[in-house]
């Protein structure tokens, strides 16, 4: 494990936890995308069915486990906890629209036709678009929390600092999986407006705005 | 762990 791929795993440990106690601080989950959360439940579920079938190691098992404890968590505190909170009229994106599709192309681009890997194909898939609700919500109500910024920022890292690691792993293993590079590509892509706007105009402020 | 494979990633 190279040091880009140890920070990127810390960086979206961060983001989980960042939003996890966010919520629990606040008693709210005001502005923030339950479906995104759910997307990302269904990605951690569907990636990490490997654990009933293979160990890999302790650190492994154990962010594994932590990723989908706290996603059900998230889900748990937007959905019945908090749920009063849960602001759900901004909350539109049509989930439909990307599990159809990613699932689609699970089934027609993988790497072998076995349920685990077309399952595990569209985890990446998934993963890739999962943020678009939340990145919707906010284009909607034109502003988030600076909180809910870091916690965007520090997942967005994540992928970006996976690319890394994958160019490393090139150079130095002659490594590459293409349906993973391709898919952080995309998804590293959908953080770029973002990222932009969050060092430029996230700095100092107690809110960002993002123009739609 | 110089054996990774993309699944040993998260």
């Amino acid at each position: 494990m190279n040091i880009f791929r140890l920070t990127g795993d810390l960086s979206h440990l961060a983001a989980i936890i960042i939003l996890l106690l966010k919520i629990w601080k606040t008693r709210s989950c005001a502005g923030i995308s339950g479906k995104s959360q759910i997307l990302f439940a269904l990605v951690f579920t569907s990636r990490y069915l490997d654990l009933l079938t293979s160990f890999i190691s302790l650190y492994n098992t154990t962010m594994k486990v932590i990723y989908i404890g706290c996603a059900y968590a998230t889900v748990y505190l937007i959905y019945a906890k908090f749920k009063a909170t849960y602001d759900g009229n901004h909350d539109t994106f049509r989930v439909e629209f990307l599990v159809v599709p990613v699932g689609g192309l699970a089934f027609l681009v993988n790497h072998d036709f076995s349920p685990l890997e077309i399952l595990w194909t569209f985890s990446i898939y998934l993963e890739s678009v999962a943020i678009l609700p939340q990145l919707f919500m906010i284009s909607k109500t034109g502003e988030a929390e600076t909180i809910t910024t870091h916690y965007l920022f520090f997942l967005g890292l994540y992928r970006a600092l996976y690319l890394i690691n994958w160019i490393w792993r090139f150079y130095f293993e002659g490594f590459f999986d293409m349906i993973a590079i391709v898919a952080g590509v995309v998804q590293t892509i959908l953080y770029c407006d973002f990222f932009y706007l969050y060092v430029t105009k996230g700095e100092g402020r107690s809110q960002l705005s993002i123009p739609t | 762990e110089e054996t990774d494979s993309i699944k040993d990633e998260l």
